[in-house]
């Protein structure tokens, strides 16, 4: 986070308005790996007391301490042999995303000497709860622990829950220890963030899908770590790696894979597949793998460099020795040098930050839609930074596979990192709307995004369906003008419209309601969703209506004119101009999309649906798309 | 037979809580867990209670339990208790 939050215009210390004295009493929930509490993040230092409506307790086990920052823990992790009972991290996952969302702001921080500044979370003066459901020991994240602390964060009365965890696909929401947990937050006005996965780039791997979740996507940022090979004959090329080796440029031998194996076929043998490699034919090289995989491999077997292939060279990961990854082509042109040469060297450079102008560019592996459990609900909401992101780590935890540093503050990504930028925009938005509800928070960020566009990454040709409603406006979703509002009810009517009938509805809402005849027939795409989505037939005509209503939280007045950007769908909005005349005022308007029909391998359209009023902007994504 | 007794632990999630004052959620759950597996003690069926926000619980139970359990009206899902990653 030392450049995340600049590069999204949150800047440090009093260049940005804060609302201290209401950020001091926000409780943040961090659902995840525990906690490192001796993190200079985490210090009470200049804190008050905990907030009054604090409910929670600390009992993160022996040896752990709370104090005025950190005033809550409790753990869920199973008793196993060999690992303490704790709260206590010992996978630095928890304290990086915990310091993300609300660490404190530590200056001169690094990994190394890299990417050096001043680590802080989006609201700083904010408390934070932890609730550990992850260790190494389960290998993850138990969903009845997960249950349990929602169970807990709910009813400690924190303000929102911040939680990177995820299965590989979304499930029934009954059967959704997430999506069950976010409900009844939501029904107590507590936003839940969800990450949105790490299974991209392919489509239909989000696997948070409930719309009273804020599903949140992964890019990059305008600071990248790149890794310098210096080749025999004096080219050099560029690869991706945090690398903190300093090997003072010498050169060494190279070697490939394939031809460092007396034990394996030349398929297995390329990847420097475990068992492969000949320590008498790698010791003292420079190893050349097709995969960053198996870094620790070579490393084990004396190499004492990596430089591998990866496709997806749009990440720079922590190795636990000199690694640079590079694309395909640069890592042609290094085997083609070593074709060429009899005694082929180089050297792998210690890494370096670069200004990176393509950016936010949505990561490669960040999950994407359409939703595989309810069609009309786009997700992922929002994008925002998890690349290789500086944050608060455990020294009970190694940095990388097979690692023996041990370091306070690591790099990490993936949308687990970005998932918590999203709870410190929450929060801040927050402290400015202490009585906004969780929809209206999610509203607001959602249509004060930055327009990410589809061509700028190979990797965006899903679109909305990879970024969203764009990425977050920090500052921008302080004045969203308009708001979208879903309450409790409108979930209740919103599942009825799902066939949520009878004893499950009235279980799940806790009151003897039950599905009115108009509720049971209402299509879930007119919930009222700050994004309109609606999955059709292929190669059909369409026309489908989206029914919304917006609230006026901007001035006291406002006429706001619609406007629709974007290609081939027809759009029509009734009316076409809404006059707000008071604070909190309401009204709603149709939106008609028709088209003639999508082509199978035309996987979506899309457009965007903008109210204008000439101060606030408020921008919804429109995508129809067709499933075979 | 051996199959039959093979348990794995299920989250019996029932909704919201009752407003009822009076409602005893830990109680309930263990006279429901008595009543399913026929067993007096359930100290070593139950692994936690959700009784603050909303209302359930986590056990180990069969399958033929859990089929007893997803059909009773106080009831809404039966699911395996599953390992989640960090992202």
């Amino acid at each position: 986070t030392t450049t995340s939050w600049n590069f999204m215009g949150l800047k440090e210390g009093k260049r940005t308005k804060r609302n201290n004295l209401v950020e001091s009493d926000t409780i943040i929930g961090v659902i995840d790996s525990g906690i490192y509490p001796e993190s200079d993040s985490f210090s009470g230092k200049g804190f008050g007391p905990p907030p009054k409506k604090w409910r929670g307790v600390c009992k993160g086990g022996r040896n752990f301490t709370c104090n005025n920052k950190l005033i809550g823990a409790r753990y869920y992790t199973p008793k196993l042999e060999g690992f303490a009972e704790s709260a206590r991290d010992n996978m630095g996952h928890g304290s990086h995303t915990a310091s993300t969302a609300a660490g404190n702001a530590v200056k001169h921080v690094s990994f190394y000497g890299l990417g050096n500044g001043t680590v802080r979370g989006g609201v700083p003066a904010a408390r934070i709860a932890v609730y550990k459901v992850c260790d190494p020991g389960v290998n993850g994240c138990t969903t009845d622990g997960i249950l349990a602390a929602f169970d807990d964060a709910i009813a400690d009365k924190v303000d929102l829950i911040t939680i990177s965890i995820g299965g590989d696909n979304g499930s029934p929401f009954e059967a959704d220890p997430i999506a069950i947990g976010a409900f009844h937050a939501m029904a107590k006005g507590i936003l839940t963030i969800n990450s949105a996965g790490n299974s991209g780039p392919q489509s239909s791997t989000v696997a948070s899908i409930a719309p009273w979740i804020f599903t949140v996507a992964a890019s990059n940022t305008n600071r990248a770590f790149v890794t310098k090979v210096v080749l025999g004959n004096g080219k050099t090329v560029v690869g991706r790696s945090v690398n903190s080796f300093e090997l003072n440029g010498r050169k060494h031998p190279l070697v490939y894979g394939q031809s460092a194996s007396s034990s394996c076929g030349d398929a297995s043998a390329r990847f420097c597949s475990p068992g492969c490699l000949d320590s008498k034919l790698v010791k003292g090289k420079i190893v050349l793998c097709d995969s960053p995989q198996n870094a620790d491999v070579a490393q084990a077997m004396g190499a004492v460099a990596s430089i591998a292939k990866s496709r997806n060279g749009d990440v720079a990961s922590i190795f636990s020795f000199p690694v640079s990854v590079l694309s395909e082509d640069e890592y042609n042109t290094v085997l083609s040098y070593m074709n060429s040469t009899k005694n082929p060297k180089a050297a792998v450079l210690k890494s370096e930050t670069i200004f990176n102008q393509k950016a936010p560019v949505v990561a490669s592996y960040s999950s994407r839609g359409p939703n595989t459990i309810i069609p009309d609900i786009l997700k992922p909401d929002i994008t925002a930074p998890g690349s290789e992101i500086l944050a608060a780590y455990s020294p009970d935890a190694p940095p990388s596979k097979s690692d023996t540093r041990r370091v306070k503050y690591s790099v990490d990504t993936g949308t687990s990192m970005s998932c918590p930028h999203v709870a410190g925009v929450a929060a801040y938005l927050k402290t400015f709307h202490p009585s906004w509800s969780p929809s209206m928070i999610q509203s607001a960020i959602m249509t004060t995004a930055w327009p990410m566009s589809a061509s700028t990454s190979p990797f965006n040709e899903m679109a909305e369906f990879a970024y969203g409603a764009g990425h977050v406006d920090p500052i921008a979703a302080v004045h969203p003008g308009l708001v979208y509002e879903a309450t409790k009810s409108d979930h209740i009517a919103f599942l009825c419209g799902l066939n949520y009938t009878g004893k499950n509805l009235r279980l799940i809402s806790g009151d003897s309601s039950s599905c009115t005849k108009e509720q049971t027939k209402s299509l879930p795409r007119n919930l009222n969703y700050p994004s309109m989505t609606a999955q059709v037939s292929a190669a059909e005509p369409f026309k489908l209506t989206f029914h919304r209503t917006v609230t006026n939280v901007g001035m006291g007045n406002g006429t706001y004119k619609a406007k629709v950007v974007g290609s081939k769908l027809k759009v029509k909005v009734f009316p076409e101009v809404l006059f707000l005349k008071s604070l909190h005022m309401k009204k709603s308007f149709t939106v008609t999309v028709s088209g003639k029909g999508l082509e199978a391998d035309q996987k979506f359209v899309s457009a965007h649906l903008i109210w204008s009023d000439g101060v606030h902007s408020v921008r919804s994504p429109i995508v129809v798309y067709a499933t075979n | 037979a051996e199959n039959e007794q093979y348990k794995q632990v299920y989250i019996v999630y029932m909704g919201a809580l009752p407003a009822r004052v009076d409602y005893m959620p830990m109680s309930h759950h263990a006279s429901i867990l008595q009543d399913v597996t026929g067993e007096s003690s359930i100290e070593d069926r139950l692994v936690r209670n959700y009784k603050r926000s909303f209302n359930g619980f986590a056990a180990w139970l069969t399958e033929s339990e859990r089929e007893i359990l997803a059909s009773m009206d106080e009831v809404v899902s039966v699911f395996p208790s599953k390992i989640l990653k960090l992202q």
